[in-house]
């Protein structure tokens, strides 16, 4: 059912 | 200083309802332009954004940019001692280190007074890319806090699909799967009952359903919810809050291996 991704690989901290 | 008259504080507490079981600690970071929130809940897989502008209070002042670290569990403890109706205003000294709460009644006959220590909380705040998403949902969010839920029953992840018919939800567990479609339908009475899908690619995402069962704690703050997805981007689940802001829940995909 897929690994399941994690926020901050999308969003760069500032 | 910074103080904030909310004459509908019943907003404040569906808020606090809404994320306080998602996130532990946050800042809520207070200027003239309002509050603002944005977490990452324990296991960093969802992010929640809140946006209160001042505009929306009867009264709203900030002298100072103020990060007011807030364990989120206890202010739901105090929130919870105001009334529905009450006029909830909050107040912080830009030197102090608590917060107050203060509740009206409606006919200003009782008045309560809350105080609350402040925590040191020292958040990265993540950049959130404006984004041209491929697909966009909006629909009843009560209806969207049903499938959810019914979903949950059957598994513990949710195909969320786009087309230009309309969305679609599936799952599958031990007992079976299931799908359920909601069709674009605009002949409704009042406009909150629409379900309006604004597509430019067909889009089909995973997600972890306990996450989005999670995010439906804030179906009390609008009558509709708006998801946006694109192709291997987090879905985001928005709550309008009427005049004031919205809160924002970001949910990371799960990825086929």
């Amino acid at each position: 059912k897929g690994r399941q991704t994690s926020i901050a690989s999308f969003f760069g901290a500032k | 200083m910074f103080e904030g008259r909310l004459l509908q504080g019943s907003l404040l507490k569906k808020v606090l309802e809404a994320i306080k079981d998602l996130v532990t600690d946050t800042n809520f970071d207070c200027s003239e332009t309002g509050i603002a929130l944005q977490a990452m809940d324990s296991s960093h897989v969802a992010l929640v954004s809140l946006l209160l502008k001042d505009t929306g209070f009867d009264h709203f002042r900030c002298d100072r940019n103020l990060a007011l670290g807030i364990n989120l569990q206890n202010m739901s403890k105090m929130l919870k001692c105001a009334g529905n109706d009450d006029i909830i205003t909050l107040k912080a000294e830009d030197e102090g280190d608590t917060i107050t709460f203060m509740f009206e009644s409606p006919n200003q006959d009782k008045i309560s007074d809350f105080e609350m220590k402040l925590m040191d909380i020292d958040s990265e705040h993540l950049g959130i890319p404006d984004t041209d998403y491929q697909a966009i949902v909006t629909m009843p969010s009560a209806e969207f806090q049903r499938i959810v839920r019914d979903l949950s029953s059957i598994g513990d992840t949710a195909v969320i699909g786009v087309t230009k018919e309309g969305i679609s939800f599936s799952t599958g567990g031990d007992i079976g799967k299931a799908n359920i479609v909601c069709r674009q339908n605009t002949n409704v009475d009042k406009e909150e009952d629409q379900t309006t899908v604004e597509i430019h690619e067909p889009v089909s995402l995973t997600f972890a359903l306990r996450y989005l069962n999670s995010f439906t704690k804030a179906t009390a703050l609008s009558p509709q919810v708006t998801l946006s997805l694109s192709k291997e981007l987090p879905i985001v689940v928005e709550y309008k809050i009427e005049k004031m802001g919205f809160l924002r829940f970001y949910l990371a995909p799960k990825i086929e291996e």
